[in-house]
């Protein structure tokens, strides 16, 4: 299989970068060749991954900006199995940067072509927002994971991305995927969580993933430490539950 | 006192708008008059003080886009003692639809001088990113209050925001005031948090406020019913931890 998942949603804190890090580590624990691709200006995938703030040069920005080829922006091995491109403050301005630019939409199409083939599986953390790098992402992508946190208003915040997703699949001809929809941070003893969950799997059918990740202080203790629940809490609930996740992406990646 | 307080943070999911829907309801209940202003174009304020998602319709578009009057778009009593201007989809079109817009960023401010009077607190709920529209909260308000999760990386995104603030504050010469720092979601078992909150104190000194808001499950629940916490669990930790919140706020505001 080889395949560029975008990990998506735009509502904030739903786990996305919480995902892309222990997802991707899991994957190359598998002995698959993975690529990171940090699209958030916050760097929080980077980060967490165990790059120091202070290190985040060169990142994307180059790529996207300067011209420099993506080869000499892949730091590779950032943890076993796992190359890594970063992501920085000035991304915050793309919109701006490449307001002007033709065929701004798959400049990161572009820019990865080249390297596409060296993975088994690229991971693109997005930001939680609609706007041009995410759409570069989507572009890109031969699919999309959503993360969604079982809460007020997430089975419509879901169905304003799914329709948002459509347009642009009419709009920029192109061909996106799901590989599913995935419930994150999912806290058992909240009343409504099982019925927004009912709902979402009742409106998306077998797009929504059968693992769960519920909430684990451990999954949120790992960042600190630069190293994925894998590492940092190998006997944990939450390492279970993502080594359960990269379990189902392999298998509904074959069959995309 | 008359006061505007936009609630801001450009990290998603701090308790920006639990924080601004139950500030505001427990500031009406000790007899001041509110207006909130939800600057999110996913409603969730709006949604969360009981507004039906198909009902979000005239909204704050209305008034900075098409030119109508915001006192045409205040709906009264949406809670008792509480005004509500909602917020629509739409309102993501922000920095297109106004980027040739003279005085695009001070909108928000003339769109509200005739009302202001009518107020003792108006409450601007943000979304999570330092666009047009959350500059435009900045330019308008007397002062803001940042949600923070102390989790990983949270000292450094506040030091990012602080920042962008007070270049906004040299290049828009506005004077928008610290309300302060508010620690939301806080889970007293993550072992970080303590270290991190203690940075954050460190740091920023008095602007921090002594209230700590904790996770409270009873607070996520209320959204689902329309309610502030004061009505959905008035006996619950939530409640009590935002009750704390509205005296401390009350107590700020006096000084600032
Ligand atoms: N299953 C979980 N259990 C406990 N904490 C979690 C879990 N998943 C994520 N977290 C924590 O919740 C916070 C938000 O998660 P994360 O940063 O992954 O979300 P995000 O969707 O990437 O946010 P953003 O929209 O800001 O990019 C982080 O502090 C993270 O460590
Ligand atoms: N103290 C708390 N305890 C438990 N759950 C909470 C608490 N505060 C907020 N929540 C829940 O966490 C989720 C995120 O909170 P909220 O929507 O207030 O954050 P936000 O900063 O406004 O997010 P966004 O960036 O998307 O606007 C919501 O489901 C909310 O109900
Ligand atoms: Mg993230
Ligand atoms: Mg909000």
């Amino acid at each position: 299989t080889r395949m560029m998942i975008a990990i998506i949603n735009n509502k904030g804190g739903t786990g996305k970068t919480t995902t892309c890090v222990n997802l991707a580590v899991g994957l190359a624990g598998r002995g698959h060749r993975v690529l990171v691709v940090d699209l958030d200006s916050q760097a929080s995938a980077s980060l967490a991954l165990g790059v120091q703030d202070d290190a985040l040069s060169p990142s994307i920005c180059r790529a996207l900006f300067d011209g420099t080829p993506v080869k000499d922006v892949i730091r590779s091995g950032i943890q076993p199995g796992v190359d890594l491109i970063t992501a920085e403050m000035n991304l915050s301005n793309a919109d701006l940067l490449l307001a002007k630019a033709a065929g701004r939409e798959r400049r990161l199409n572009d820019l990865l072509a080249p390297v596409r083939d060296a993975y088994d599986y690229i991971l693109c953390d997005c930001a939680s927002a609609l706007s041009l790098v995410p759409i570069n992402a989507l572009v890109a992508a031969d699919c999309c994971l959503a993360c969604l946190t079982p809460e007020h208003l997430a089975h419509e915040g879901l169905r304003m991305l799914a329709r948002a997703i459509a347009r642009l699949r009419i709009n920029m001809g192109i061909d996106v995927q799901w590989l599913g929809i995935l419930f994150t941070m999912v806290n058992p003893r909240l009343r409504h969580s099982s019925s927004v969950m009912a709902k979402v799997r009742e409106d998306f059918g077998r797009n929504v993933l059968t693992t769960e990740i519920r909430r684990d202080v451990k999954l949120a203790e790992a960042p600190f430490f630069g190293r994925s629940i894998f590492h940092h809490a190998p006997a944990s609930k939450g390492a279970k539950w993502y080594g359960n996740l990269v379990d189902e992406v392999i298998e509904r990646c074959r069959n995309i």
